[in-house]
Parts: C-alpha cells; structure tokens; sequence
C-alpha cells in the first residue's frame, strides 16, 4: 500500500511538473 | 477508443489516470483497516511542483493575448490548488491516526482534483492552440472572398503573393495538427481537406487568370469563367470549413467509431 501511494504521488508530481513544460513551452 | 484527443495530453495523463484507479482499488483494500503510510514527503512534493505550476501559470495569464485562455485558466489553476490542499490536509490527518477513513477520502479527491486540474489546464491550451491555426485558416478564407473581384494580372499576383504564404502556414500547421490527434477519423478527415486545398489552389488560381484574360479581351465566355473561378473558390472554402470544424472537435462520435 506504501508503495502504491508513494508512486502514485510521484506520478502526479511528475505530472504537474509535465504540464508546467507544456505551458512553458507553449508560452515560449 | 483512445480517452484523451491529442497525443501530448495522452502521454501527459494517461499514466496519472491509470494509477488514481489503481488508487481507487488500493483505497478499498484498505477498508480492512490496513494502516496508512506517512505521506508527508512525496505531499509536500507535489505542493512544491503546484506551487510552481501556479506560478508559471499565472504569469501565463498576464502575457497572453488570448482572452478565452486567460479566461478559463484560472479555474483550472484554482482546482489545482484546492486538490494539493486536500492532499497536505489528507497527510495531516493520516500522522495523527493512520486509519482514518476521512483522510484516504481526502486522498482520493486531492488526486483526482490534481488529474481533473491539470487536464483542464491542458485542455486550455489545446483550445488556445487550435484557436490559433484557426485564425490562419480564416485568414485563407478572407483571402478567397476577394478572388472574385480580382480583374487584373497585376492584381493576381498580388493575390498570389499574398496567399500563398497563409496557405502555407495553414497546410503545415494543420498537418502537424493531424498528427497530434489520437482520433484516427478527424486525422483523415483534415489529411483529406489539406489534399484538397492544396489541389485546388492552382486550380483557381488558373480559373482566375483565365477569367482575367477573357475580361480583358472583351470575349465570349467572361460569365463562365467567373462562376467557374466562384465555384473553385467555394470549393475551396468549404474545404477550409471542414477543416475548422474539425479541428475544434474534442470528443468521439460512437457512430464514427463503428
């Protein structure tokens, strides 16, 4: 279950982290 | 059926959308009353990287030039904001008692408001991005509008010259669309209006000079050749319609798939 949340939340760290590259990128 | 309509948004969410449902499952494993782990760090993570998101977002807001992203961007920030709360209100909770079943609610909902947040996000930009190749094809269309006043050479070239650069960036923008889209019908649907377009655009430029030339001499047929020229431009135009119909399209039609 540690593991499955502690990944989870890196995902969505990676994620968001993604996105904000996209909106920089874009932006650009 | 693909879920997501671009490649980037797919790439982007879909590992995140497979994981909050395995979440889900593990969530409701856990109703057996299995202890949580302390999820300060990996929380306090993903409040940093938000932080950051916000940051890049709002400066966003202020330097772009489109009213409808600066619009309907802040929501999606806001949701964003709201989910990372619900995450470090969920940690919280669960360092003072690792069973408590509101917190994993909290969990659930902070990671699913993360993933609905930042789709909303990608989702603006997509939006602003296809509202740009748009405004070129609009372009194209003013351009066509005019064909049918053109009544000298000097006055073709000038059309030429200045269409054939818009029609350009269209035929690049579009195609590099195209292949962005996980939706194999709108790909071909836009590969087939750009093949079109580019094959009527000589085509009408021909029927125009044709249509000049016959005015100029005060001959037979000037009236031909100019429905000839509306009609290759209408063509045309419709072409580019489709196109902006397309591009604009987010969600599959059942009936299309089938």
């Amino acid at each position: 279950l540690r593991v499955g949340w502690e990944q989870l939340l890196t995902s969505i760290n990676r994620n968001i982290n993604e996105v904000e590259n996209q909106i920089l990128t874009r932006d650009s | 059926m693909p879920v997501f309509h671009t490649k980037t948004i797919e790439s982007i969410l879909e590992p995140v959308a497979q994981q909050v449902s395995r979440l889900v499952i593990l969530h409701e494993e856990a109703e057996d009353g299995n202890a949580m782990p302390d999820l300060e760090k990996p929380v306090f993570g993903v409040s940093r990287a938000v932080q950051n998101l916000v940051k890049v977002g709002r400066e966003t807001i202020q330097s772009s030039d489109d009213a409808i992203l600066r619009q309907d961007m802040p929501a999606a920030l806001q949701r964003v904001e709201q989910a990372a709360r619900h995450l470090e209100e969920a940690s919280g909770m669960l360092k003072a008692d690792p069973f408590s079943q509101p917190a994993r609610k909290k969990l659930i909902e902070g990671s699913r408001g993360i993933l609905q947040g930042t789709s909303s996000l990608l989702l603006c930009f997509d939006e602003s991005e296809v509202r740009k190749i748009i405004s070129e094809c609009k372009r194209v269309l003013d351009y066509l509008a005019v064909a049918e006043v053109v009544d000298s050479l000097e006055d073709l070239v000038r059309f030429v010259k200045d269409l054939s650069p818009c029609l350009s960036k269209v035929s690049r923008e579009v195609d590099g669309r195209q292949k962005e889209l996980t939706h194999q019908v709108h790909r071909d649907i836009l590969i087939r209006c750009l093949e079109e377009v580019k094959t009527l655009t000589p085509i009408l430029i021909c029927s125009m000079k044709i249509y000049i030339q016959i005015h100029a001499q005060g001959g037979k047929g000037g009236e031909e050749a100019g429905m000839n020229r509306d009609y290759l431009a209408q063509r045309m135009t419709d072409e580019l319609n489709e196109i902006i119909r397309v591009l604009q399209l987010t969600t599959y039609d059942e009936d299309e798939w089938d």
